[in-house]
């Protein structure tokens, strides 16, 4: 399974509708601070319907839809597609393609979509579930990671040893 | 069960000691339970000698060797269990030219059966990934930019002025 | 004693607002009494706009922005109790070329009152301090070398490759 | 005040006599990962008389003291002392250059100095109490500091205030 590509509307600084075609199995994502990088990965999490909005260095799930800035007003909604690559079958169906959507809107209107049909929050969850990339199973990690993995206590290790079993 | 967690734990011993070895290039790095008698219960200890170094705690360690050490650490979980895709936040950014090297070289490999998105202002690691994205925003927009991966020389320049 | 607090309290609303507006060249910051009623208990709490984008919470801000308005926030203390000695490690690793050369200026003119210690991987850094100290280990030694500060080339080449 | 002069041995890897000539007013200390530059930040503070061992990445105060490589035994004791230009005053006494001294064996005997001469470690407090490099006064920042300063509650940062008052 390989994510093939990213749509991000409406989501933290994307106010415009933005297309990432991922080619590679190593792309480097680069630019000056404050322009959205970080951001892209909390599309990436949200949009595999991370739950936890401070995951996201969100406190309430709002805060994840544009929220205007200088020169553009607020948008309405976030909405966030992924397209995988599933010819080894990993994701539960018996698709080559497998698109999901999330969509918030600002009056707390969430929904869910999987090949444009719409589904439950826990269909997606268990879409993912056997793929590696459910909750614990993609791994994304920065400083904060880096800090936690070293300075977990035994017990920690050992529970991620358990997941991983 | 038991056997599950035992055999998970003994692939990761040997993976860490390898990951770590090739990260330090030498060095070594062991996995222990803190009771091996209660399988069930037991923590898991990890104890690392960098290369010319005697066996520290991890927090006597610099910050450049911790990075390096929990890299090897995730390499070593991705070979037990592959996740298909890992984003990497700026964890090279405390790394000296020469781990940032052989950083890279870990990471290749293990892209040839993961997908890796690593988002960085290093320039040893831009020069190294077949792709890049470029990500901008117009002064004062608040709104970003996504550049097809061609990135242009100018925009790498405001991002690495030393680059020229 | 209250008058004490409040007019620390103003001076660093007063330096903040500026140093914040000159690390970004733009925006603004404030510094609010949550209680300003009970001057004696109140919290202080921090709000920044950066250039060209709203109001927003600090948690929402890139690792970039973060530790660019924390060097705001330490020179504005600076500004209102000089230390005399103040010791900076790595805390220019997030940042992108364009931030480092307005830190850097930050840094410069704060240092004709006090004494800077910088320990830095980043090629900008270096270039703008006038004085270096090399420190290096022999491979396998696991003991520290300190070189006099005209650092030779190949220990520059060693820590930033791309600068030669 | 400024510090002019750093000597260092026996502290963390410093196994061979260091002396450092700080002469400028802005010093980038340079060096690839893991050989001593954080630890001479650790030295000055240790120099000044910092008693936590935690604050220097330390668990027991002998953590400090330089325990061996794979080529080097470890040594009984690690020492620092700090030269300071005192022209304008700053540090209590009436002489234009102090320097103190701190050392501590494995046996876990500390020592202090003022100009050479023993004292005791509350002199060594006093003496710096009012210069601003007492306790909070020098301001080392690392990552840790940025993040804290951010992640600091309103009550927090109203005590640095107080501090700097
Ligand atoms: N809901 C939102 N609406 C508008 N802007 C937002 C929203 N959420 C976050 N932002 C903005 O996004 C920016 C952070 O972007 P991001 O973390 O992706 O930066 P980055 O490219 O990773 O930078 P760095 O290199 O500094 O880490 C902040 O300026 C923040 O104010
Ligand atoms: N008491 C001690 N005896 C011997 N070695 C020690 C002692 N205490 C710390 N060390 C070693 O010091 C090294 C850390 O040095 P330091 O933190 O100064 O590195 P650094 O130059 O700041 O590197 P980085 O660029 O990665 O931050 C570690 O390898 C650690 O094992
Ligand atoms: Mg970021
Ligand atoms: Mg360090």
């Amino acid at each position: 399974m390989r994510l093939k590509r990213v749509q991000i509307f409406g989501f933290k600084t994307f106010a415009d509708k933005t297309t990432l075609d991922l080619d590679g199995d190593f792309t480097a994502v680069i630019g000056p601070n404050g322009c959205g990088k970080s951001n892209i990965v909390d599309a990436i999490m949200w949009g595999l319907g991370e739950p936890n909005a401070r995951a996201l260095r969100a406190q309430t799930s709002q805060d994840v839809i544009f929220s205007g800035s200088a020169t553009r007003k607020p948008v309405g909604f976030a909405e966030v597609t992924l397209i995988f690559d599933n010819e080894d079958g990993t994701l539960g169906l018996d698709l080559p393609e497998v698109s999901v959507t999330r969509r918030l809107s600002r009056n707390g209107n969430s929904e869910y979509f999987i090949n444009k049909r719409p589904c439950r929050q826990r269909d997606f969850f268990e879409l993912f579930a056997d793929s590696g990339l459910g909750r614990a199973g993609y791994a994304i990690v920065g400083q904060k990671e880096i800090d936690a993995a070293l300075a977990a206590s035994a017990e920690d290790r050992r529970a991620w040893i358990d997941e991983a079993a | 069960t038991r056997d599950r967690f035992m055999s998970t734990f003994e692939r990761l011993q040997l993976a860490f000691a390898d990951t770590f070895q090739r990260m330090f290039g030498g060095g070594e790095a062991s996995l222990s339970l803190s009771d091996p008698d209660d399988v069930l219960a037991t923590g898991v200890q990890v104890e690392v000698t960098i290369p010319g170094k005697r066996r520290q705690r991890l927090e006597l360690l610099s910050g450049g060797e911790r990075a390096m050490s929990a890299c090897a650490f995730l390499f070593a979980i991705l070979r037990v269990k592959p996740s298909p895709l890992v984003v990497l936040d700026e964890v090279d950014a405390p790394l000296d030219g020469r781990n940032v090297e052989r950083f890279i070289e870990m990471l290749k490999e293990a892209a040839q059966e993961i997908q890796f998105i690593v988002i960085t202002h290093n320039p040893v690691t831009i020069e190294a990934a077949p792709t890049w994205f470029g990500v901008t925003m117009e002064s004062g927009s608040g709104v970003t930019t996504v550049l097809p991966y061609r990135v242009p020389a100018q925009l790498i320049q405001e991002v690495i002025p030393e680059a020229q």
